[in-house]
């Protein structure tokens, strides 16, 4: 999917990662975007 | 929490100039996630990339000690990222977008707005007061 980026964002305490691809391909599991 | 939610991440299309914002985002975050957690992390990523963009664009050109002015300058900015920055919408059924609120759980979006099984369709438009 080419560069992930991995961000933590934090909120009341909460903190949550997202990872970010340049493209779905080979990054989602599949439902048509593979 | 241990579930994962994938995202597909775009600009509004009737709300943001596209030539501003085009980008399409892939996302995939854990379920717990709320739509604040999603506009924080927007805003965050908008103003880290504003900043690579600056930094190649003043490449060769910046002075001694610029660079020291430019880090306090992105430290200030990247502290008041604020999740009130972006508003997050979910396209309904009309061809309409309903506001989200930033409280809900990307999970509970998935199941009480989406309910389809392929990745989340968002999107996402600067805060009309800002």
């Amino acid at each position: 999917p080419g560069e992930v980026t991995v961000t933590d964002v934090t909120i009341n305490s909460l903190t949550v990662t997202f990872r970010e691809a340049l493209a779905a391909k080979g990054f989602f599991r599949g439902w048509g975007l593979e | 929490p241990g579930s994962e939610i994938e995202l597909v991440f775009r600009p509004h299309p009737l709300l943001v100039n596209t030539q501003d914002y085009s980008q399409t985002r892939y996302v995939k975050t854990t379920a717990n996630a709320t739509v604040d957690h999603l506009s924080k992390y927007l805003a965050l990523r908008i103003a880290l990339e504003d900043r690579q963009r600056d930094s190649q664009s003043d490449a060769g050109t910046e002075k001694e000690g610029g660079a020291k002015g430019e880090e306090a300058a992105t430290g200030a900015s990247l502290k008041n990222i604020s999740e009130k920055q972006y508003t997050i919408y979910i396209p309904t059924s009309g061809g309409q977008f309903s506001t989200l609120n930033g409280s809900l759980t990307l999970e509970l979006v998935n199941e009480k707005y989406w309910k389809v099984r392929k990745p989340l369709e968002l999107y996402y438009a600067p805060t009309k007061d800002q």
